[in-house]
């Protein structure tokens, strides 16, 4: 673990007395290395170090008895300011239904999370609708008709071939039947495909969604960063929401994610059922980081 | 970015940057820097675009060291789709037959994801768009039961090759590995004189996980070559070379899109080029 490779780092450099500033970097290598390790994105990372540096160069890391416990604090701490507290609220509309948007690359996770977040909402008294907006991936649309047969959620299937005309449809649906919720299951998408990009914002200002939810894979790589930031900025993410958590991944992902969009990961995907779901905790991903 | 003409430190640390940004991994990384490092030093290079020549060059030997020889024309072959949720297995197995039927190859496909909503009906609408028959039982059946009915459909009804579709599991499951170590086992005892080969389905957008899944896989199913997804992204897909350097896995094929053709051979030259381009 991070913290036991810094202890030995500081055993080795103990016996030559006062800690100069460049001891520390050699600790911040370890850092650094460790966070590569876990996927947190390279620039992402530099950033992070730096501000670690800044802090850590100071007489409270030089001085300290215990300058590996110190560095594993300033870390800790650094990567809490940027995850933020666990902050699973979903945002209401003035009128409902509210419109929660699920948008990310092929195969992260989208309908089988349209599942798993309309059986929360329901298990909390809600009422739900889920509206079957891929008309493109093959028996995508019976995909999420099998998972609401699953959980007795409706789930709005149009007869338009537009996804846009779609989701307006589903809307009005739910309104119609005074519903609090609709989730709106998108296709996955590239997000440097322009025309599916042009897609989403289309969906957007159709049906005004006060949810946008990135739905990521944790185990993504360095490319998390771009995507996060596109979607990002062609939609205004108000959150993410983590899948496939009950893997090994460090899950270094979550940190570029937040770090790059400031969207809070509201919700974790930890398996393939629908009940495996939950409230995403900053601190759990700090510890899978530091491993 | 790399278009400074000196050598010096920052020049390595842009390489580097590039390399970490590729999802090659912090190891890898390290052990194809300091190979160049030892050129610089033994040949003299000075010259940036010599450097990043040697780079390629050195990228380039790792893939020859480890190369995948899967044919997808070659006839008589059954192949065992495998991977963890996601990643484009389906999708892949479609690609596969579509490339198969093209070229006159009899190919079965087997619908042996008998867990997650709707996974049979998706090859089953694969199947009908390319006039590919598709073994399948209803969802919930014993996946090895599926494997079983669809090599005994290809040995009655002679079709040359077999293409079976496996349900998504996490390496981390035992109780999934073991699914699939019987599903495997199933498919040995059914090949009728065909050969088996088995396709580690990897997504380039994931991170250094890509090695853990690759280890694991390869102890259970004997994966002995990987196809790499969703290359039409931003992922660079690095982790490919880090796959052949500290795991001994090539990469065969490369999915490029969600349409029936976008499966390409794996070629390490383009897939250099693409890396410092
Ligand atoms: N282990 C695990 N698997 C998951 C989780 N969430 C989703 N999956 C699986 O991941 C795979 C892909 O899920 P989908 O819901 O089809 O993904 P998608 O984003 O809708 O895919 P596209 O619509 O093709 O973009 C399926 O096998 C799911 O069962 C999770 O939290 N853990
Ligand atoms: N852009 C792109 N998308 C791809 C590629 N290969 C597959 N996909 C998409 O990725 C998503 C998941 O593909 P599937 O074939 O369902 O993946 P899978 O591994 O079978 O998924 P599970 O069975 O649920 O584990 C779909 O939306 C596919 O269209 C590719 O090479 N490029
Ligand atoms: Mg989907
Ligand atoms: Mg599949």
């Amino acid at each position: 673990s991070l913290s036991e490779r810094l202890q030995e780092i500081f055993r080795r450099l103990r016996g030559k007395g006062r800690l100069s500033e460049a001891d520390v970097d050699a600790a911040l290598r370890e850092v650094r290395l460790a966070f590569l390790e876990a996927d947190v994105n390279y620039l992402v990372v530099k950033d992070f170090i730096a501000r670690v540096r800044a802090r850590a160069v100071g007489k409270e890391i030089l001085e300290s008895l215990t300058p590996a416990q110190q560095v594993i604090k300033i870390v800790h701490e650094e990567l809490t300011t940027i995850m933020g507290r666990a902050e699973a609220k979903l945002d209401r509309a003035a009128v409902p239904p509210s419109t929660v948007m699920l948008v990310g690359l092929q195969g992260s996770g989208k309908t089988t999370t349209a599942g798993k977040l309309g059986l929360y909402l329901r298990k909390q008294g809600r009422g739900v609708l889920l509206v079957a907006a891929d008309l493109r991936r093959p028996a995508a649309v019976k995909q999420l008709q099998v998972l609401g047969e699953d959980i007795g959620l409706p789930v709005y299937v149009g007869t338009a071939r537009d996804p846009v005309a779609v989701c307006r449809e589903g809307v009005a649906e739910a309104g119609r039947r005074g519903l609090d919720y609709v989730l709106l299951d998108t296709a996955g998408r590239l997000h440097v495909d322009e025309e599916l990009m042009a897609e989403l914002e289309e969906i957007k200002a159709a049906v005004r969604p006060v949810e946008i939810l990135l739905v990521a894979d944790a185990m993504t790589g360095q490319d998390a960063v771009n995507v996060a930031k596109t979607f990002h900025e062609r939609l205004g993410l108000t959150g993410a929401i983590l899948t496939k958590l009950d893997s090994d991944t460090r899950g270094g992902a979550a940190l570029s994610i937040r770090a790059v969009t400031g969207a809070p990961i509201k919700f974790a995907g930890v398996g393939e059922k629908l009940e495996q779901f939950e409230v995403f905790h900053p601190e759990r991903i700090a510890a899978r980081i530091l491993g | 970015l790399l278009r400074r003409g000196k050598v010096d430190e920052e020049f390595f640390a842009e390489l580097e940057a590039v390399l970490l940004q590729a999802d090659v991994g912090p190891a890898t990384t390290e052990k194809l820097l300091g190979r160049l490092k030892e050129r610089v030093a033994r040949e003299r290079l000075v010259e940036a675009e010599v450097l990043k020549e040697a780079l390629a060059t050195e990228v380039l030997a790792l893939f020859s060291s480890c190369r995948a020889d899967l044919d997808l024309s070659a006839r008589g072959v059954v192949y065992l789709v495998v991977g963890v949720n996601g990643v484009g297995k389906t999708t892949t197995a479609a690609k596969m037959a579509a490339h198969m039927r093209k070229e006159g190859i009899g190919v079965l496909l087997v619908a042996a994801d008998t867990f997650r909503a709707a996974a049979i009906e998706q090859l089953e609408t694969w199947g009908a768009r390319l006039g590919v028959e598709v073994i399948r039982h209803g969802p919930g059946a014993d996946p090895a039961a599926v494997a079983f009915d669809g090599l005994a459909a290809a040995r009655a009804r002679g079709y040359e090759n077999v293409i079976v579709d496996t349900a998504g599991r996490l390496h981390t499951k035992a109780n999934l590995l073991e699914e699939l170590r019987k599903v495997r086992r199933v498919v040995e005892a059914g090949l009728d004189g065909r050969r088996l080969c088995s396709l580690l389905v990897l997504d380039a957008t994931t991170g250094q996980n890509a090695l853990h899944q690759a280890q694991v896989f390869r102890e259970v199913v004997g994966t002995g070559a990987a196809v790499l997804t969703k290359l039409d992204g931003t992922a660079k897909g690095g982790v490919a070379i880090a796959l052949v350097d500290r795991i001994g896995l090539p990469i065969a094929l490369v999915g490029v899109g969600e349409g029936i053709e976008d499966l390409r051979e794996f070629v390490p030259e383009e897939f250099v080029a693409a890396l410092f381009g």
